[in-house]
């Protein structure tokens, strides 16, 4: 099962690659469905993560996840999963 | 369950919905019955009705769309989002959408229905024998016309039954030409057009005249997506093109060579290294019917759930036979009461021939069966001898109350991801589970009694802690004879789970203690791309492991093979 020669990597044309760091992408994520607002966003730049753990567990104990307010690999394959586009906080 | 912010539903009951426009990807009346079950998923426990119109404002408008379609909320290209709705009110409120960058199926891949031909409109079946040859594609063998068919049956040869595929060359939809096939070649703009084209158009649906010059007549329709359509890319819905010429390479059917993600991919010219012109093979797709549920829920009123097997669950994972959940039912019936649904049926009681347990214990099966007490935590000793890393294969593998469980000649060993805490054992299987054969060949946890259960041969155990059921003949399972060692086990919920013999598969219905009916199936139907011949399978981390040899096979929940690696190195985590 695994290939013994090496692989040619092509980039194809047109290919929506995400360029989103992890980071990014967990930011989009929790502010696209209700997780964490503007405010707490900005808030971690500033140099407090707590807002950001505080969304990450409030994201993870919504979907069931190990409620470890860290972008842990399960988190991250959460927020890669395909999803309904409806919020899961707030209107 | 959750309700939106201020409890809002319908004030009525008698609903109406309509389908605005449809995805190419399927034909219309397979999406229009999609549609239907989804409804009737919900008027099954409540008093509402559903009644699709054609025209007009209905309570719930249906239609597909890319990117943003229009309401401010736009969709994101395949995968990630594939679908939302508003709840119940005026307007845009209680209405339905789907990204149409989706591949929409039934969610086990392409949906071929035919038509015309003689076989009344059935689906294709691939693949397929015509002349001797197999094909797993719709095909214009044998017509000089150049309209693909296929045959409704596994071979051509001896049924004769057949049906034509969609194609531009057939019908098109919507528009203003009442379903007429495409013209070839058409002008458009002074531009003349041999095939359908997304140019004119912002929302990349291909289009066709149907007459010899569109601007002349402006006769046109949307061309069907034909059975090798690509998805996304950058040729969205033009079909692939076999052969085609890869990196100086010719490929006659879908590839994944040149990518690391291991996702199919085609041309849609002859050669990709002078025209770059691809796109992403059909996959399995999402169902229809399953999305559409869900989003009907929110037009009903309902948010989401955080229970993970309901249906208002955020994200999407395919289930066969689809069962609307208790967490579900208890929502939608708080907003609209329980309506002259059929009662819940009683459970059906345990087989009573099954001999008491040789301990005190429960013998009765209450409505919620009582979940066994966790066996006591006694020390058990350990044989540092045996190290798990040393053994090539294994012979079960299954997670116990959290922790994944390796049996090998009558010893095993646990490994906790959760706890970090590597490998434990080697334990004693007679220690831990007196009356148990030295050598297992599966074993799989209820999930919800916490019963273990273990099979060796065609005789399997049922352990509650340390209480022990039989051994009893997995002919009482409903299993047949001549069913070899069963291989492993997989938890499908709701007290279903899978067990594997060879090439088959049966369900057990955990708490009759019996196979359901219409099985065995062909594991290969179903989990298609691992091994056939696995020696162990089982659920971790909520995806499906086959194993063979010292390699396994981890196969998400909607059936793609997404890793092949090495037992011991990345599941055991051996140095």
């Amino acid at each position: 099962p695994l290939h013994s020669k090496p692989q040619a990597v092509v980039t194809f044309p047109g290919e929506l690659v995400s360029s989103l760091s992890d980071l990014e992408l967990a930011e989009s994520y929790l502010l696209r469905f209700g997780y964490a607002t503007e405010v707490e966003v900005e808030a971690r730049t500033g140099s407090k993560h707590v807002s950001l753990a505080k969304a990450l567990r409030r994201m993870q104990k919504q979907l069931g996840l190990e409620e470890t307010g860290e972008l842990d690999a399960s988190t991250l394959e959460a927020m890669r999963a395909p999803r309904c586009g409806v919020p899961d906080v707030g209107s | 369950f959750l309700t939106f912010e201020g409890d809002l539903k319908w004030d009525h009951m008698d609903l109406t919905y309509r389908v605005i426009n449809y995805s190419p990807d399927l034909d219309h009346s397979v999406i229009d019955d999609a549609f239907k079950r989804a409804f009737k998923v919900w008027s099954d426990v409540t008093p509402l009705t559903f009644t699709q119109i054609y025209s007009g404002e209905a309570d719930i408008m249906i239609m597909f769309g890319s990117q943003e379609h229009g309401d401010g909320y736009p969709f994101d290209g395949k995968d990630g989002l594939l679908a939302h709705a508003f709840p119940p009110g005026q307007g845009i409120q209680g209405d339905a959408h789907f990204d149409d960058d989706e591949f929409w199926t039934l969610g086990t891949g392409i949906v071929v229905k035919t038509r015309h031909g003689n076989a009344n409109g059935a689906e294709c079946h691939f693949p397929f024998i015509f002349e001797g040859h197999s094909y797993s594609r719709c095909t214009t063998e044998g017509r000089t016309d150049g309209l693909p068919w296929c045959a409704t049956t596994a071979s051509y040869d001896r049924d004769k039954k057949y049906g034509f595929c969609p194609s531009e060359l057939l019908y098109t939809m919507g528009g203003n030409s009442d379903g007429s096939p495409c013209v070839f070649p058409f002008i458009f703009e002074g531009t003349s057009y041999d095939s359908c084209t997304t140019d004119g158009r912002s929302d990349g649906y291909r289009w066709c005249a149907t007459t010899a010059n569109f601007d002349q007549d402006k006769k046109y329709g949307f061309c069907p997506n034909r059975d090798t359509a690509v998805i996304g890319g950058n040729s969205q819905g033009d079909p692939c093109v076999f052969p085609f010429t890869f990196l100086g390479q010719s490929y006659s059917s879908c590839t994944s060579e040149g990518r690391q993600d291991g996702k199919l991919w085609c041309a849609t010219t002859s050669n990709y290294d002078t025209d770059k012109k691809w796109g992403f093979c059909p996959d399995r797709g999402y169902s229809i019917f399953l999305v559409a549920a869900h989003e009907f829920g929110h037009s009903l009123g309902l948010d989401h759930s955080s229970v993970r097997e309901a249906l208002m669950y955020p994200m999407y994972s395919y289930i066969q036979d689809f069962q609307l959940h208790p967490d579900d039912i208890q929502g939608i019936q708080y907003l609209y009461g329980r309506g002259s649904g059929p009662e819940p049926t009683a459970p059906v009681p345990m087989p009573t021939e099954e001999p008491q347990p040789t301990e005190a214990g429960s013998t009765s099966t209450t409505e919620e069966e009582e979940e066994t007490p966790e066996p006591t935590a006694e020390p058990v000793p350990v044989d540092p001898s045996r190290d798990a890393c040393m053994e090539n294969n294994f012979d079960a593998i299954t997670e116990i109350n959290g922790e994944l469980h390796f049996f090998k000649d009558g010893k095993y060993w646990t490994h906790s991801s959760f706890w970090k805490s590597g490998i434990q054992g080697a334990f004693s299987v007679a220690d831990t589970w007196p009356g148990l054969p030295a050598v297992i060949d599966a074993a799989f946890q209820d999930l919800l009694t916490k019963r273990v259960f273990f099979f060796a041969g065609q005789k399997f155990w049922v352990f509650s802690g340390k209480s022990m059921l039989g051994p009893r003949g997995i002919e009482k399972l409903g299993i047949g004879k001549g069913a070899g060692r069963i291989s492993g086990a997989l938890q499908r919920g709701r007290g279903k789970v899978l067990l594997f013999s060879g090439e088959n598969y049966w369900r057990l219905d955990v708490k009759v203690q019996r196979v359901d009916k219409g099985y065995p199936r062909a594991t290969d139907d179903v989990f298609t791309g691992v091994p056939l011949d696995a020696r162990n399978v089982f659920l971790y981390q909520d995806k499906y492991h086959f194993c063979r040899g010292s390699f396994y096979w981890r196969m998400t929940p909607r059936y793609q093979v997404d890793r092949v690696g090495y037992v011991k190195y990345d599941i055991l985590q051996c140095p």
